[in-house]
């Protein structure tokens, strides 16, 4: 079972495109905002923790990336297992790359 | 550094053909 991302008509990476599921307002307000943690909240084809991965990678200005002690520390949340699975995903898939080495990782669309 | 060039290219050319 490999997420798919969808392919955006225009080529931006960005955020933009984001999909949000939009549950019909009645039904007990605010019922999956507190899921977190999981590979259930797909939003642009990542889950949630492979955003919070790409979006970290993205805010390092280093020339070399950020590394994935870094990313450990900065997500205290998620175990590394996830986010190693997180960057293996996000490489496979182009966002990112390794620099300097396997441990470092650089956002392809931050520029 | 040769070398984040090299993977930065096969990433982008990854992104690329993932979204085409």
């Amino acid at each position: 079972s490999k997420p798919q991302t969808m392919p955006g008509l225009g080529g931006g990476v960005g955020a933009n495109n984001t999909l949000m599921p939009h549950q019909g307002p009645g039904i007990t307000g605010g019922s999956y905002a507190g899921a977190g943690g999981n590979h259930m909240m797909a939003v642009n084809g990542l889950s949630a923790s492979q955003n919070q991965v790409l979006s970290l990678i993205k805010g390092c200005p280093d020339q070399q990336g950020i590394s994935l002690q870094d990313l450990k520390q900065r997500l205290s949340g998620i175990s590394l297992a996830v986010i190693k699975q997180a960057v293996e995903f996000l490489s496979n898939e182009g966002h990112i790359f390794s620099t300097i080495d396997e441990d470092h990782f650089k956002s392809t669309d931050s520029e | 550094l040769d070398r984040i060039a090299r993977n930065k290219r096969a990433a982008l050319e990854k992104l690329a053909s993932a979204q085409s």
